[in-house]
């Protein structure tokens, strides 16, 4: 079981379309995936049609209260494809669990206890745009690290803070996580920016870039209010093309071919 | 003076482009502007070219060492308009001030005791991806919010909280906030998803929601690597007339004509 956190503290760059959408593609080539939503928008959760009410138990559970993992698992629509709902209640996590001892170790020792782990290939963990104790506890979990990135000027911004932080996790608290891929997302291969800005991630992060690209395709940005992944909503969009490509990439990467 | 709250909890909205091309258009009107960055990846510092050093003063002395605004204005390339920036190490004020009586109160307070209040017309506060203590602080100082959103289907998503947390903020610490508008921003009038969300919001939220547009415009998103606003960058592009449209329509709104 490969555990991936997808983050990046800059908002908008396609974390949650990534996580869903590599997911799926990950699903269909036969790989059992679950995704965690580590965000308090609940917009994975969303976008794959699950609603938590009130009642229900979701990642809130799991980090303040000691739920265990197999408790908050549950089916989506797409074969082989499981998740952990999200609500607005986990914007008070960070709050709540600021004086525990080892907060930032509460997500992978759930994982480690949790029974059914031999069964899945691949947890990826959706992060929330931001550094703080949700993001940590995905980092602190994880083996690798996988960063969504828009081919924009201000995303490219952040991502030597994002750096720091995976250090200091690898020095303190998980030597073994890796920084997986960096992956440009949303690119409009006709704008210059677009451009410019990939040359300028190649000099940063050389072989840590992926070699796919995920194009800017409106039938990604669609997918979500149908609660729908890119395969079920147009399967025949450059997004699916995209992210099955990637999918590919991401598996051979890992080794998990 | 009329306090700013520029705020939308998804990330990618447009929450900084909007900060900085709404308060140059303004500054352009003969207006006298000033922009805090209140958030942690100092997007907006870098957009109007300031690099803060180690050494230099940014929100974080306000917030956590109690400096006064007034040594922390700068002047930016734009006539009347100012700001004071932001670092990486504004991350951190989120756990400094969690046992801090009344630390919500802490920016309302400054702007309370600033000299040069007078001087300005408005102050816009651009925030981060998040709700926590650094948007609670510009909540509190603030007079209106003006929220920025995506035509997209998972920027609806969040909304509902957004409000919940505004009524919160206006019924126990600030009962003066009014929402001021939702300003659509990075539409696309080709794409069936930009119409359909902004009937949307047009239901949800109608007398709220601005009647102007921000279109897709990659001038908009170049302008930053530039550190320079869109009016330095690209006078003449759909992105300066729609901040234009906008400036007039928000000052308007604010009765500030
Ligand atoms: N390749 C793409 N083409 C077009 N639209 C996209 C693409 N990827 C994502 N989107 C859309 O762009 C918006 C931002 O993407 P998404 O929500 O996945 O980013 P995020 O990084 O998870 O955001 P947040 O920081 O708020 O968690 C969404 O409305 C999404 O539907
Ligand atoms: N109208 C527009 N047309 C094209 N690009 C835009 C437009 N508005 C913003 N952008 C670009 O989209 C990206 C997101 O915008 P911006 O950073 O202003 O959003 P934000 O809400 O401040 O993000 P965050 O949640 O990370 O603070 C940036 O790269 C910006 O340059
Ligand atoms: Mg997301
Ligand atoms: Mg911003």
């Amino acid at each position: 079981m490969q555990c991936i956190a997808v983050i990046n503290q800059k908002g908008g760059v396609g974390k949650t379309t990534t996580t869903v959408n590599l997911s799926a593609a990950l699903a269909q080539m036969g790989y059992r995936v679950l995704m965690l939503d580590m965000d308090p928008q609940a917009n994975l959760t969303v976008h794959v049609d699950k609603r938590p009410d009130l009642e229900s138990h979701t990642m809130t559970s799991l980090l303040v209260e000691d739920e265990p993992l197999a408790d908050l698992v549950q089916p989506t629509a797409t074969e082989r494809l499981f998740v952990v709902p999200s609500d607005t209640s986990l914007a008070g996590v960070e709050q709540v669990l600021a004086n525990r001892i080892g907060r930032e170790t509460i997500l992978r020792e759930a994982l480690e206890a949790f029974p059914q782990a031999q069964e899945f290939d691949f947890v990826l963990f959706d992060c929330p745009p931001s550094l703080g104790v949700l993001s940590a506890n995905a980092l602190v979990a994880a083996d690798r690290v996988l960063i969504p990135m828009q081919a924009q000027y201000l995303s490219l911004q952040g991502m030597a803070k994002l750096v720091e932080v995976i250090q200091l996790v690898q020095k303190r608290l998980n030597p073994a996580l890796q920084i997986g891929c960096v992956l440009p997302c949303m690119v409009d291969a006709r704008t210059n920016l677009s451009t410019e800005v990939l040359r300028e991630i190649d000099t940063h992060f050389g072989p840590l870039l992926a070699r796919s690209r995920i194009r800017n395709n409106v039938k990604l940005a669609e997918a979500p209010s149908f609660g729908r992944t890119i395969f079920e909503h147009a399967a025949d969009s450059n997004g699916a093309r995209d992210y099955e490509a990637f999918a590919a990439e991401f598996a051979a990467m890992v080794g998990a071919a």
